[in-house]
């Protein structure tokens, strides 16, 4: 198999937890519940957009390094929209 | 500041609440000292009185629990997650569960007890989270000097909304 260069598997990584975080405090829906695919799920770049909206961070929808600090910083366990 | 969807709050200003463990991390009496500390910021600009029991129910259940605990919100180690509550209302309403694997401290060396609890206690008592950075309701753990603190002004006005102004 091609070796995955390393850079591709950390972003790999950071898009899975990225993709937890945003399920677990804004609501994402994912694979995991396709009935709500269909329905009313956002992207995930709509919902990275709407936690950085929050967090007063640049609004890009793209995970850059920013967004991933706040996501990896210490917090509490409810969700920050629509609880 | 924000509220959970259809504000619940407390239908009454005297609150029980329980401390069900302790963490192995600090002395109970620091443990005891930092959660009454942490009720009385909101009980200062509120109607609201928080009495502790030691047996029996009470409206706050507080524990420290770590991975699955028995409600939906596992938690997930150290780092992470550090604590959740839930909004008032029966069962578990108005309940608190901090991790017990993060390192729980009377300082600033670990996670301070303090400000974790007052923050939860907000959720306990009605608040959702806050963007305003520097706010107590904010989602994020910020080390914060703990000495003298007082309730910045998001938060006074965000649990003024629910329970209107501390008694003259």
């Amino acid at each position: 198999f091609p070796v995955v260069p390393e850079t591709e598997k950390k972003n790999e990584e950071d898009m899975q937890f990225a993709e937890k975080y945003l399920e677990k405090y804004y609501k994402l829906k994912t694979e995991a519940e396709p009935i709500f695919k269909m329905k009313n799920s956002k992207p995930i770049t709509d919902k990275i957009r709407e936690m950085q909206e929050f967090f007063g961070l640049k609004v890009t929808g793209e995970l850059d390094s920013n967004t991933l600090k706040v996501m990896k910083q210490p917090r509490c366990g409810i969700p920050d929209v629509g609880q | 500041f924000s509220t959970f969807p259809r504000s619940p709050r407390w239908t009454k200003t005297d609150l029980k609440y329980r401390i069900l463990n302790y963490t192995p991390d600090m002395e109970p009496a620091d443990v005891d000292e930092a959660i009454e500390k942490a009720w009385n910021l909101w009980s200062s600009v509120t109607p609201l009185k928080f009495t502790r029991v030691y047996e029996g129910n009470a409206d706050i259940m507080i524990s420290f629990v770590a991975g699955f605990h028995g409600d939906f919100f596992s938690f997930d180690g150290p780092g992470g997650t550090l604590a959740h509550a839930f909004p008032p209302g029966e069962g578990f309403g108005g309940d608190a569960h901090f991790d017990e694997d993060e390192y729980w401290t009377k300082d600033l060396k670990g996670f301070n007890l303090f400000l974790v609890a007052a923050h939860e206690f907000g959720h306990s008592l009605g608040l959702g989270h806050s963007n305003v950075l520097g706010s107590l309701m904010y989602p994020a753990y910020l080390q914060t000097e703990t000495r003298n603190y007082r309730l910045p002004q998001d938060d006074v006005d965000g649990i003024q909304t629910l329970y209107g102004k501390e008694e003259a």
